[in-house]
């Protein structure tokens, strides 16, 4: 049982101690695997134009992988968390996707070809379920990195778009951002993940699904830091202490941590998997089968 | 009695609110005008390869100039806010720094032509007498581009950059962030606005000087919202409030706000403007007549 994430930001939008924080774990002990293919040569700013080809830029962008097994609701879990280092960092972010879109494309190639081999029961699907992209929390809009990166990825991925360390912005910065974002991704028509609703849903549970799209994009805020919960001192919960008050990370009216939560792992995580391969991995798999 | 002061970082980092709470004004509901040169021309991002030079690419980046005329310290004084939108706002932001860079350079020659003049004594003193100039508070490090931007700054311009929206970090953050930032400066041989000490200061006065220019980058944080003061009901002051707690923009527990306004206004406005006069003009005027 696999669920693979992929993180995608710009360095220091907290996405470590967010995936820490999801999963209750310390992903930044393991030691990554590092995918070797194009990108991952050591180019820096100067040696980027040695590498210029037709289609321009190489962008300095490395594909990090993790893994851990975990139990979640009684379940074993291999989590793999696919990390791009690197994307959006540069002075010069041009084709910063494409290491990301190669990793995406690669590993539904890596399904197909297992699909066509005799024993197939003992594949392990090493897709990409989930796409977390890392929205700056500038307040006004989505940048064109961003806009580019998520009409590239969406109709290949689960896109689940957050505002990263959002306790910097009050409430109404927050829905004044969301609405402008949700504004921009509609207007080139870029899917978010949208949870589904069955036939035998009762009213309370359409209610929830429905809450849980439109929350999107999650305003989240994540810490690798504990304090004593102040409802309950043998507890210890995850916290950013200020000067000025204490952030706690799963407190509903202190972030939207608790619905991504719900979203990936609690609610939804056998819908993401489904729909990759029912939907995404059949759209890649005919798209292909035509060329 | 001019006070030019340029502002760079990326779109909203907070730039327009810090300028409005350092000078207590509101520079929003001022028409900019445009300085009209070569990167103002409506170039975006599939426009830009069509002006590429030998130099490459031709950024995106406008100059806009607000003044207003404020009493400070009893004073009447012409301030002037240089804004460079669109710097570091595309996908690629090389070069971004050029407009900037020139504009310095055509102060320093209006000033120049100016000096050559029968009628000198009518000079307004256009000159840019400091940059402060934003970093965004990954908690990291800084970016390829705050290093270009500052290396390119740094002899030409009086260097004040500040941690923008710093009460996303915790206290702790802030501290490692900034000696990260200080040794990446000092490895560049970066020179940041130091407050001169003079030889008939009293200790308390050098202690003064010494805190102001260890404590950079300032960690800052603004705020266009007022609240009651907890202290004087009948006074406001400029907060941020949350779910958790208020940020008061003038408590120097919350963020290093106060000493930046000592620095830029009650304390070295004149330092400011003369070193740019004795030792940057001077420096840009001997390099100008050796070619
Ligand atoms: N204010 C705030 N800071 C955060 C949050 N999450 C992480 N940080 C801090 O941001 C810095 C960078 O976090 P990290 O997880 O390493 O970011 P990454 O580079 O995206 O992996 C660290 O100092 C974290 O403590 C958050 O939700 N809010
Ligand atoms: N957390 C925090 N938010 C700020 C601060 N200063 C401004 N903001 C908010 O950040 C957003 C952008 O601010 P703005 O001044 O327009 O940024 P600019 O684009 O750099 O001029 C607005 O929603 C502001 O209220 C600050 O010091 N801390």
């Amino acid at each position: 049982f696999t669920f693979n994430l992929l993180c995608v930001g710009k360095s220091g939008l907290g996405k470590t101690t967010l995936i820490n924080s999801l999963f209750n774990e310390d992903f930044s002990s393991i030691d990554a695997n590092n995918v070797v293919n194009n990108s991952n040569q050591e180019t820096d700013i100067t040696n980027t134009n040695n590498n210029q080809d037709d289609e321009g830029v190489q962008p300095n962008v490395k594909i990090e992988v993790k893994s851990k097994t975990l139990i979640e609701n009684g379940v074993k879990l291999k989590l793999t968390v696919i990390d791009a280092p690197g994307f959006g960092d540069s002075i010069d972010s041009t084709n910063a996707w494409d290491p990301i879109i190669d990793e995406i494309n690669s590993r539904f190639d890596q399904y197909l070809d297992s699909e066509n081999r005799v024993n197939r029961s003992a594949t392990e699907d090493n897709r990409i379920h989930a796409c977390l992209y890392f929205v700056e929390p500038t307040g006004h809009f989505l940048t064109p990195l961003d806009l580019e990166f998520c009409s590239k990825i969406h109709e290949k991925c689960n896109l689940i778009p957050v505002i990263a360390k959002s306790d910097i912005l009050t409430d109404e910065e927050i829905e004044t951002f969301k609405s402008r974002i949700k504004k921009q991704l509609d207007e080139r028509n870029i899917q978010l993940f949208e949870p589904p609703i069955y036939k035998l849903d009762d009213g309370e549970t359409i209610n929830v699904s429905k809450k849980l799209y439109e929350m999107m994009p999650y305003a989240i805020v994540g810490s690798n830091d504990f304090i004593k919960d102040p409802n309950d001192s043998n507890k210890l919960i995850r916290a950013r202490e200020y000067p000025w008050g204490v952030i706690e990370v799963e407190n509903s009216n202190h972030s939207d941590f608790t619905l991504l939560r719900d979203l990936l792992i609690k609610q939804y995580l056998e819908e993401l998997r489904e729909r990759t391969a029912n939907v995404l991995y059949e759209n890649y798999r005919s798209e292909k089968l035509i060329k």
